[in-house]
């Protein structure tokens, strides 16, 4: 990507800490919808062979070719007439995130000259491993695909696995081909990073909910694209990515509603497939309610559209010169429309801006509370995932209906934070190769930069929108303190949500059984960095986390609690904790109390245990439904 | 015909996979078959293994089918092969 690592301080500078020759030992395995091996994103020039340990292949079909960087390639799409058996990326999706993850740099990369910089992954000496399981001609991706990628890359000896895939609703784990993988995978020691989903605002909308995957929400960068829309009488700015330049020409304007002879008003407002006349939108911009259909104005022949959106904290790309406006900015060249003869209007191309308020979360992904395990808070973590420049497949359009083929290209979504993620992960593995998925898990989340409910329109769910806060690699490195959840933890969490023994027995694939204390556990109980519970509305509420740190930092040192921003009671016991060793375990307990939350609302606080150097910072959770 | 077009395609998860070395997950997954559908060829019905990570396959059953299947000792669960999203 070519601005959201050095957004998020990870530079390209010799004073950035890498740790090179580990860091190209490591291998991302990409489950999406495969990879366009030719782009200098993943060229092999300079990369030696592949890591001793890796046991995968590359089987990538029809016109695929492999290197030392783009050391495996498997595709799981089903066979269908006039889609190549390929693991080629047709959608470019894959290529997108595999290049944010792990990506080479390359230089002077932009959009048409939007978005310019270099263009590199969080590790860009790492190698990657591709696992195609959606293609167009599936419309998804197949659970049964998803899961037999899942099954090679484990047994491939991959690091991380980044997962840009989800479903519209939460299932619990057994019918969850993700949590099933993210399981096994996070048996053998490989950590598993899920986007959240694009379900929200609304509430209880998070799909990846197992508390053994790393689920991640989405927010912007401090670069944002407008374009700017001249009026007759004065200007306006949208949003959108908008290559196209039409030199600041004026044409005239005309109203959805008012260019068609064939539809409702409602409908011809919306620019519907099929409203509008092309007599009356031709060499014209066109005005729709609605940023679906600018794909209609441009086929009747428009030159440019200006749609109205309720959700503009995003620009898309559109196939012909396109800007998006808010209600008020929309009502605005409506009224200058109905005030002048002869209404005309410029689209300019796209600019970049620095945005000051930044990170904010977005609008679009999904939030918590979880549905399947009210007590593990989801999304766990934010990474920017707005407006992202990245590695494209040139054989796949930038957006529907366009004719435009690009090596790079601007993408939105949680697909997009999912791979920061996981490169941030795969950084920190280069410095610590040893630690396990929830140590790396809880170093990314202890060391969050924090975020609040007060900094965006979207951001009042809080930690049901952003998790522990935003991610911070650099300062991810020392933790000083981890919350470690090995499988043992994970099947004892599995008790005391009443799992029978017999499918615990085949889940961990061992004589594991529940003791009576494990099957009355409280699943806020595991050893989670966020603790969350769930309480009555609007009644006084006592509850209990019972958790165990491990010192990373340094040895002989004293860390001692504190609570901040509460609006809950919150005792920690002991309050003060002695760690003589590294690798040394310490228990306590916090107990959160309160009068209650009203219903649909939540209450939070963060527990930071500090040495005066390290800062390990916990969100507590306390929230009330219906 | 009919039968065919009840059909649908199921995971059948089965866990991890048995520590045992003499275990041959293809064939285990080949006899469930056959004993769930009472054929002796399943070529048409299984869609794809998991043997390598872990254990299960995936299979065009009847809803009777995966009843029983459900109720088996090796099985964890058995749920429709539905289509996930890019996010």
């Amino acid at each position: 990507t070519t601005t959201s690592w050095n957004f998020m301080g990870l530079k390209e500078s010799k004073r950035t800490k890498r740790n090179t020759i580990i860091e190209s030992d490591t291998i991302i395995g990409v489950i999406d919808s495969g990879i366009y091996p030719e782009s200098d994103s993943f060229s092999g020039k300079g990369f030696g062979p592949p890591p001793k340990k890796w046991k995968g292949v590359c089987k990538g079909g029809k016109n695929f070719t492999w290197n030392n960087k783009l050391i495996g390639a498997r595709y799981y799409t089903p066979k269908l007439e006039g889609f190549p058996e390929s693991a080629r990326d047709y959608m470019g999706h894959g290529s997108h995130t595999a290049s944010t993850a792990a990506g080479n740099a390359v230089k002077h990369v932009s959009f048409y000259g939007l978005g310019n910089g270099t263009a590199r992954g969080g590790v860009p000496a790492a190698r990657i491993a591709v696992y195609k399981v959606c293609d167009p001609g599936v419309d998804g991706c197949t659970t049964d695909g998803i899961l037999a990628a899942f099954d090679d890359a484990i047994a491939d000896k991959v690091d991380i696995i980044t997962i840009s895939i989800g479903g519209d609703n939460s299932s619990p784990f057994e019918e969850d081909p993700i949590a099933i993988g993210a399981f096994h995978a996070m048996a053998k020691g490989i950590l598993i990073v899920n986007s959240a989903g694009n379900s929200g605002p609304e509430p209880s909308t998070v799909a990846s909910i197992a508390p053994w995957m790393f689920t991640v929400a989405a927010s912007n960068t401090n670069r944002a694209f407008v374009t700017k829309v001249v009026l007759g009488n004065g200007k306006t700015v949208g949003r959108s990515v908008n290559s196209f330049d039409l030199n600041g020409k004026k044409y005239p304007l005309v109203y959805g509603k008012s260019a068609s002879s064939s539809c409702g008003a409602a409908s011809a407002g919306f620019c519907s497939p099929g409203c509008l006349d092309s007599k009356r939108v031709k060499g014209k911009i066109v005005l729709c309610d609605s940023p679906q259909n600018p794909d209609e104005a441009q086929a009747m022949g428009a030159i440019a559209s200006i749609v109205r959106s309720h959700r503009t904290d995003v620009a898309s790309i559109f196939s012909f010169p396109v800007s998006v406006l808010l209600e008020d900015d929309y009502n605005t060249v409506l009224s200058y429309m109905n005030s002048t003869k002869n209404p005309k209007a410029a689209v300019l191309k796209s600019e970049t801006i620095f945005n000051q308020r930044a990170p904010v979360v977005a609008s679009y992904f999904s939030r918590g509370p979880n549905t399947i395990i009210p007590d593990i808070l989801k999304p766990d973590i934010t990474a920017p995932g707005s407006e992202i420049v990245a590695a494209y497949s040139p054989d796949a359009p930038p957006s529907i209906s366009d004719t435009r083929r690009v090596k790079y290209s601007v993408d939105t979504g949680t697909s997009m934070s999912c791979p920061h993620v996981a490169g941030v992960a795969a950084y920190l593995k280069s410095f610590h190769p040893r630690w396990s998925p929830s140590m790396i898990q809880s170093a990314i989340m202890t060391t969050a930069w924090p975020m609040n409910a007060s900094t965006s329109p979207f951001n009042e769910l809080a930690e049901f929108a952003y998790g522990a806060g935003h991610v911070d690699p650099i300062t991810a490195i020392h933790p000083g303190l981890v919350y470690e959840a090995n499988k043992s933890d994970h099947i004892a969490f599995l008790c005391g949500l009443n799992y029978t023994a017999k499918n615990l027995r085949l889940i961990s694939g061992d004589s594991s059984s529940c003791t009576k204390e494990q099957t009355k556990s409280l699943p806020r109980n595991l050893n989670y960095p966020s603790m969350t519970a769930q309480v009555s509305a609007a009644k006084p509420f006592k509850v209990i986390f019972r958790r165990t740190v491990t010192n990373v930092g340094r040895p002989n040192a004293t860390y001692k609690a504190k609570v901040v921003g509460s609006k809950l009671k919150v005792k920690v016991v002991p309050a003060v904790l002695s760690l003589k060793s590294l690798y040394e375990k310490k228990s306590f307990t916090v107990t959160a109390s309160g009068a209650g939350p009203k219903a649909e609302n939540l209450v939070s606080a963060q527990l930071i245990w500090s040495d005066g150097v390290h800062f390990v910072r916990s969100p507590i959770v306390v929230y009330a439904t219906n | 015909d009919k039968d065919d077009q009840d059909k649908q395609e199921y995971i059948v998860y089965m866990g991890a996979l048995p520590a045992r070395v003499d275990y041959m997950p293809m064939s285990h997954h080949t006899s469930i078959l056959q004993d769930v559908t009472g054929e002796s060829s399943i070529e048409d019905r299984l869609v794809r293994n998991y043997k390598r990570s872990f254990n299960g396959f995936a299979a065009r059953l009847t809803k009777s089918e995966r009843e029983i299947l459900a109720s088996m000792d090796e099985v964890v669960s058995v749920f429709p092969n539905k289509k996930l999203k890019l996010q």
